[in-house]
């Protein structure tokens, strides 16, 4: 079992959309796969449950409505399960980033995760304590970057965070990669961009995210691609070479 | 003074952008502004600075490094302040977070704000404790709405965070408008989240921030368009527009 870690400092770079689709890429290769939700923002899955009813999950468990080993959902793909943010008051964020904090997370997590090969964990924009929890405990850190300017800034900073914590909580934690996303051949500025973090950067993953409306439609539900387009789609594919590199980074680093 | 706060559950709407251009707007309208850059991740003015230097700001008056009469910097626009981050290391991120709860924030503001007209709050993606803090000393609330999917659930959200605030702490807080960014109006999809935003929200702004590269390119920098282009470039007179439209709602509600 493997913890990746998806982070980024800046916000709407797209580290909901690439947890999704990767966890699902990993899934059809044949891991069994869990996606972590711990962002309080809650946008795995929303369009995943029945009418309007909220998938339970991490919120219900630390409130003990839901047993640990009853967070997770499987979803339509079998080797795919969701342990999503459940019932959550927007009213309540602060509380609840409090509560992941300290030994609640690993409660939480501890008797599920080693149930499956690869575990995802989504996090919220910013290099905050809930991000900081997940990477105590991951393994990987998967940095997506919005071939954009701002975004290769806080590449760096995220980079950091990650060294940081390697050396002074989790000798485990590797950086896997940083990932460009939404990438957008035909624009100057993002070619720009992506030069940048070429030259400044470790570990640019060779896959890149193409910038497409595909994945506009698909986020405003919360689902993966390959669930709208099914799993030939370009980019449902492009997921899998991304999920084939990252295995064979997992394998060496 | 009339204190402006700027949130969005959502990251990568514009919250930042739209807080600076927002404020020069109301600077060459005569009004004395400020804007404070209560973002850990400091998107405000860091190319303001010169070379390498990071300007100082917010972090170095909490840390007792600089005054708090000392913390604003007066821009090249001499009704225009900047509150910037200041010195931070994202290693300390959530260190910073928990320092701005409490009084602290309200030690390091108190005693600038009053000489001003007008005090813009730029807050981190989420509805986490700072932009609560924010929100707690606030008059007004402007929501940046990304015209497309996700950014439109997540509106809801923001929008009954800024009640519950009225209604348990701060009773002065109004909701001043949601502002439409980044619509590209060629798109459907943007146009279909924007058609639904305008069903199902009260006080959605006239004025929309259309979707344009002359964007990208000054936030890289974390400059105002107007310092790039000129008042007289047309997204700076939108947000001149903007600027009136907000004068007048702030007079009535
Ligand atoms: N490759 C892409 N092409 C086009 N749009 C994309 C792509 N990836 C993500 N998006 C869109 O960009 C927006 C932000 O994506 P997403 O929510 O995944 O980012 P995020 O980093 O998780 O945001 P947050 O900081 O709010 O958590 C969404 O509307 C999504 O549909
Ligand atoms: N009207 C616009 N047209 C095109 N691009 C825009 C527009 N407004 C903002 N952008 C770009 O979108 C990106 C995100 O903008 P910005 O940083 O202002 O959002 P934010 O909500 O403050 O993000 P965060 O959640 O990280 O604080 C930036 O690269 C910016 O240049
Ligand atoms: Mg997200
Ligand atoms: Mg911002």
């Amino acid at each position: 079992m493997r913890r990746i870690c998806v982070l980024a400092q800046k916000g709407g770079v797209g580290k909901t959309t690439v947890s999704l689709n990767l966890a699902v890429a990993f899934a059809r290769l044949g891991r069994r796969t869990l996606l972590v939700d711990l962002d309080p923002q809650g946008g795995v899955g929303h369009s995943l449950g029945r009418d309007d009813t909220a998938l339970h999950g991490l919120a219900d468990v630390l409130m003990g409505r839901v047993a640990p080993d009853k967070g997770p959902i499987r979803t339509r793909l079998p080797a795919f399960s969701v342990l999503a943010r459940g019932r959550l008051d927007p009213i309540d964020a602060v509380e609840y980033e409090e509560a992941l904090r300290g030994g609640a997370l690993a409660r939480a997590l501890d008797p599920v995760e080693p149930g499956y090969d690869l575990v995802l964990y989504d996090t919220p924009a910013g290099l905050g304590a809930i991000t900081r929890a997940a990477l105590a405990r991951a393994h990987f850190a998967l940095v997506p970057f919005q071939a954009e300017a701002l975004s290769a800034r806080s590449v760096s900073h995220a980079v950091r965070v990650v060294d940081h914590v390697r050396e002074n909580e989790n000798p485990a934690l590797r950086l896997l990669g940083i990932l460009p996303t939404m990438v957008d051949r035909a624009s100057a500025d993002a070619v720009a961009a992506l030069g940048q973090v070429w030259e400044s950067q470790p570990r640019v993953l060779e896959t890149v995210i193409p910038r497409a409306t595909i994945f506009v439609e698909a986020s405003r539900k919360g689902v993966p691609i390959s669930f709208v387009h099914g799993p030939a789609a370009p980019e449902a594919r492009r997921f899998g070479m991304l999920a084939d590199e990252l295995e064979q980074a997992m394998e060496r680093i």
